[in-house]
């Protein structure tokens, strides 16, 4: 473990309970895309199967577990508790052309011909588009809210923390993932245009507006 | 491959 990875751990608990918290209280999910959501359940359900078969630390399961369950809760919420305020006509993103993709990249590139192994870079893959239904749907309103864009920030920041954290360990424990990596990069760069509106006007007191 | 087995990320 190291800095970089456990600041990233903690940025995508927080991101996953800010978005949880303004649903709950706001008691609305306008503005959340259900079907990103969707996505990061079916990321964690197909990365995390190996929670009972095979036991890395106290911290690792716990995290697996909290990660799971928040984000079921999310889509429960979302899509049964405030169905009503479900912005069905914005979030229009057609997943399936994310899925049946990664899938089959999932099958093609990976470390292990494995059923274990194929689901966890289906999970990598999946994890580095998920988030492409939100921005689609903020792209299509032409805005978000404030607790939107600061879920979103840090949501793409705890990906860019784990670059650092696999810098750190390809030095200093000559560990390296080229399919972690890779996914990663592409997955952090997707929030590039975001952080850029992020920190020119969210951070300055502004409301996150795409330029119309 | 080697990174099969250690999958100690999140």
């Amino acid at each position: 473990m190291n800095i970089f990875r456990l600041v990233g751990d903690l940025s995508h608990l927080l991101a996953i309970f800010v978005l949880l918290l303004k649903i709950w209280k706001s008691r609305s999910c306008a503005g959340v895309s259900g079907k990103s959501q969707i996505l990061f359940a079916l990321v964690f359900i197909t990365r995390y199967l190996d929670l009972f078969t095979n036991f890395i630390s106290v911290y690792n399961s716990l995290m697996k577990v909290i990660f799971i369950a928040s984000t079921v809760a999310t889509v429960y919420l979302m899509y049964i508790k405030f169905k009503a305020t479900y912005d069905s006509n914005h979030d229009t993103f057609r997943i399936e052309f994310l899925v049946v993709p990664v899938g089959g990249l999932a099958f093609l590139v990976n470390h292990d011909f494995t059923p274990l192994e194929i689901l966890w870079t289906f999970s990598i893959y999946l994890e580095s588009v998920a988030i492409l239904p939100q921005l689609f749907m903020i792209s299509k309103t032409g805005e978000a809210e404030t607790i939107t864009s600061h879920y979103l920030f840090a949501l793409g920041s705890y990906r860019a923390l784990y670059l650092l954290n696999w810098i750190y360990r390809y030095y200093f424990e000559g560990y390296f993932d080229l399919i972690a990596v890779v996914a990663g990069c592409v997955q952090t760069i997707l929030y590039c245009d975001f952080f850029y509106l992020y920190i020119t006007k969210v951070m300055w007191g502004k409301k996150l507006s795409l330029p119309a | 491959g080697d990174n099969a087995q250690s999958k100690d990320e999140l």
